[in-house]
């Protein structure tokens, strides 16, 4: 369904900032990926601020996939 | 009201982030 293929699609892209398979994002991980994706450091960290909403500063599958469905189907979807 | 463009603005970085994942996936920039 499209919602699996969304999921799937949310776990790839987890695994690609979370390398190590921790199960989590730190704000260490989102910098590393400054030389893989156009973003700038600070416009990574304010991702890593935006997709953070509990602001612990571990981002976890959960948040990741509601930042995800935010942007793929507008807010308030994902309760 | 500062804070709705803050948001906007966040948007629009998390718009891009993904996008670039999603080019980074299938290759096509």
């Amino acid at each position: 369904s499209d919602c699996s293929a969304v999921l799937e699609k949310t776990r790839e892209f987890f695994q690609i900032c979370d390398i190590e398979g921790k199960g989590f994002i730190t704000r260490r991980d989102m910098q590393r990926l400054n030389g893989e994706l156009p973003q700038s450091a600070e416009e990574l960290e304010n991702v890593f601020d935006t997709l953070d909403t509990d602001a612990n500063g571990y981002l976890t599958f959960e948040e990741f996939s509601s930042g995800f469905s935010e942007f793929m189907f507008g807010p308030g979807v994902v309760s | 009201d500062p804070n709705m463009k803050g948001a906007a603005a966040n948007e629009g970085v998390l718009a891009n982030f993904f996008n670039s994942l999603l080019s980074k996936k299938t290759g096509v920039p």
